[in-house]
């Protein structure tokens, strides 16, 4: 059986924004990802997630710390086109990664990394995973230490 | 410029659990996702979003329909023991992916995605990207439809 995790990245200085309580019908995504790329705004992650029983959703993406107050603009623009409730940003923002392969057969990997960090006392702000890559976002001032954890966690400082 | 999607990929019979208002502090998450691991359920993908300035996050996970049942008991008994507001099941779910190389600095490529779905009139519940993979939750009855439409809209049924 192969070595699952094979390496951690960092990417410092991203900017976080989460647009709050966007209508959950269709064509509100593309509205949304059309309008972030007229303004010429580069996005790194995407994150969704649907709640009250799929009525609304939360939009997170994270830019580069450039394009943040542009980001936001944008945001509340959108907020009084679409009629969502809250834009939200974050301008302190890294993500670190652990890259791998089958990470989803092997169910402990995601919850080892929380745990590592956990105990590192880093707070997991956004999460996002798949077979080969799973990333958490963190605070700025983590990033090198939540760097080291990982690791160490996952053996890979030999 | 090399081709960037290079397939669709559709995965059916999926559940949806999110835990809704967790407190966004250290250790939340590495200690629900060790509870899942507890109850044997295998967790395909993870997505959490902060908001509420940092104050809580939902946290959402896709499981086979088979663990449907017993990932709510597990989610139910994590809110009892964490304090947080909601667990909230969709058994109605499948995760339709685009996959391809250097998706992220194509900016267009998620908004065509979404696009392509916003046309066919499907609906996006959750979404997650990477550079490898951007993937959507659709209703299960939307999944043969996404997958012809996205294999449509990225000239893959050539
Ligand atoms: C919220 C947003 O993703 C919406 N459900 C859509 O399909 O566009
Ligand atoms: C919400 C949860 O992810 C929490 N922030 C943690 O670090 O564990």
């Amino acid at each position: 059986e192969g070595i699952v995790v094979r390496g951690v990245t960092l990417k410092r200085d991203l900017a976080r924004v989460v647009l709050i309580g966007v209508p959950n019908k269709p064509g509100i995504a593309a509205r949304i990802f059309a309008h972030v790329a007229k303004h010429k705004i580069v996005v790194d992650d995407i994150i969704q997630n649907v709640y009250d029983q799929g009525q609304v959703a939360n939009i997170s993406f994270t830019t580069s710390l450039g394009d943040a107050k542009e980001a936001v603009a944008c945001g509340e623009e959108l907020a009084k086109e679409i009629g969502f409730k809250q834009v939200e940003l974050d301008e302190n923002v890294a993500k670190v990664s652990i890259v791998g392969i089958g990470m989803k057969t092997h169910t402990g990997v995601a919850a080892q990394m929380f745990n590592a960090l956990s105990e590192a006392k880093v707070n997991i702000q956004n999460i996002n995973t798949s077979e080969i890559v799973i990333s958490c976002l963190i605070d700025q001032k983590d990033g090198e230490h939540a760097l080291q954890t990982l690791h160490a966690a996952f053996d890979l400082d030999k």
